[in-house]
C-alpha cells in the first residue's frame, strides 16, 4: 500500500520544548537552598511513519508507525525523551540537616519517537 | 480542585526526595565550603554534558550519593572541672542520625570542629583536645562519659582552622543501634603550665571558644536503589 506523506508541520514534529521549573513559583524556594530551578524541558510533537526514520526512532516506534498507516485506530508512536541528564540539589529538611542529592534522569536533553 | 491535585503532587514530590513532609526552616543553614564545591561541580559537568557518576563523591573520596551536613544538637556543660585551671571547655555532641534511611549504606561520617575565627596577630594557647564517648544518655543533669575510652586527643596550635576527625565506625553503629547514640564528650584543655597573671585573658579566651564552637557532622550514604550493582548495569 501507498505510505501517505506526513500530515504534521515541521513545528508540530516530535521535539524538544523548553520548560523551566521555577522553585519560587512552587513555594519550595523557602527549603531549597539551591538551585533556584532548573530546565527541564519536555518532549511534544508528531511522529509520523515518514519521519521515524529520522527523528531518533527507535525501531518499535517505526513498527508502530507502520501499523497506524495501516490502522487508523493504533495510537500514533508517542514523542518521548531519549536522552536525560541529572540534576544536583541542596535543601534543608525538618532536623535542620543541609542535604546534597543527586536526582537522575531529571533534564530532557534529547526527544525521539 | 487545582489547589488538591497540587498538594498531592507536592506530597508526592516531597517523597520522591526523601522527606516525610514539607521542610519549613526558620533560617538557612550556612552550607559548608565543601558541598557547595561538590554542587557546583555537579552543576558545571551536567551544563557541560559530561557523565558523572552519581555514586560517587570524587572531593570526598568516597562512594555515595546523598550529603548530609547533621549539625550539633547537645549542651555546653559546666562542671566543677571548669573551674580548674587548665579546663576550658566541655561540651557534649549530639547528632540526629534518624534522617538517615534504613537501607542506605554510610560511607563516610566527618565530625567538624570549627573552633571559630582566629587572630594571628594576638594567638592564643595551645589546645588539648579530648573526644569520648557517652556511655548513658543525659538525665538528671548528669553524663558519663565512657572512662578510659578517649578516642581522639590532639594538641592543636592556636590560631587554628576547622579540625576533621573521622566518625565513620562509630556513626555506623549509633545507625544500626539508635539506642546507643548517646553523642560524645568534648573537652578542650589548655596545654602547658600557664602563668597565673593571664588567668583572666584565658578565661576571655574560654569564653570566646564557646561562643563561636560549631560543630557538625558530615555523612555520605549511599542508596542501593541508586547505586546498587542493577543500577550499574542499567547505566
Amino acid at each position: 500500500a501507498a505510505i501517505p506523506a506526513p500530515q504534521a508541520p515541521c513545528k508540530n514534529l516530535c521535539h524538544r520544548h523548553q520548560l523551566f521549573i521555577s522553585f519560587q513559583d512552587l513555594g519550595w524556594h523557602k527549603w531549597i537552598i539551591a538551585p533556584r530551578g532548573f530546565m527541564a524541558n519536555y518532549c511534544h510533537g508528531e511522529c509520523p511513519f515518514s519521519l521515524t526514520t529520522s527523528l531518533n526512532s527507535s525501531n518499535y516506534a517505526f513498527m508502530q508507525a507502520l501499523m497506524q498507516a495501516v490502522d487508523p485506530e493504533i495510537p500514533q508512536a508517542v514523542c518521548i525523551p531519549i536522552k536525560l541528564s541529572p540534576i544536583s540539589m541542596l535543601y534543608q529538611d525538618n532536623n535542620d540537616n543541609v542535604i546534597l542529592r543527586h536526582y537522575e534522569d531529571m533534564v530532557v536533553d534529547e526527544c525521539g519517537c | 480542585a487545582w489547589g488538591q491535585t497540587f498538594q498531592f503532587q507536592d506530597s508526592v514530590f516531597i517523597q520522591f526526595l526523601g522527606l516525610d513532609k514539607v521542610p519549613s526552616p526558620q533560617k538557612f543553614q550556612p552550607v559548608p565550603y565543601i558541598m557547595r564545591k561538590i554542587f557546583q561541580d555537579r552543576e558545571a559537568a551536567a551544563a557541560a554534558g559530561d557523565s558523572q557518576d552519581s555514586c560517587y563523591v570524587k572531593d570526598l573520596g568516597v562512594r555515595g550519593n546523598v550529603l548530609r551536613l547533621l549539625p550539633d544538637q547537645g549542651v555546653f556543660l559546666y562542671s566543677k572541672q571548669l573551674s580548674q585551671a587548665s579546663c576550658c571547655l566541655e561540651k557534649l555532641l549530639y547528632f540526629n542520625l534518624s534522617t538517615t534511611k534504613d537501607k542506605e549504606q554510610l560511607t563516610m561520617a566527618q565530625l567538624g570542629l570549627d573552633l571559630g575565627p582566629s587572630t594571628y596577630y594576638n594567638p592564643g594557647p595551645d589546645l588539648e583536645l579530648a573526644l569520648s564517648l557517652v556511655q548513658e544518655p543525659p538525665g538528671w543533669g548528669r553524663f558519663f562519659p565512657k572512662p578510659g575510652k578517649v578516642f581522639v586527643l590532639q594538641t592543636v596550635p592556636w590560631p587554628q582552622g576547622i579540625l576533621h576527625f573521622n566518625l565513620l565506625h562509630m556513626a555506623k553503629d549509633w545507625n544500626d543501634n539508635p539506642q546507643k547514640n548517646s553523642g560524645l564528650f568534648l573537652e578542650i584543655q589548655v596545654k602547658g603550665d600557664r602563668d597565673p597573671g593571664v588567668d583572666s585573658q584565658l578565661k576571655d579566651t574560654c569564653a570566646r571558644l564557646r561562643r563561636s564552637l560549631r560543630a557538625s557532622l558530615l555523612v555520605v550514604t549511599l542508596s542501593p536503589e541508586q547505586c546498587g550493582p542493577s543500577s550499574r548495569k542499567r547505566r
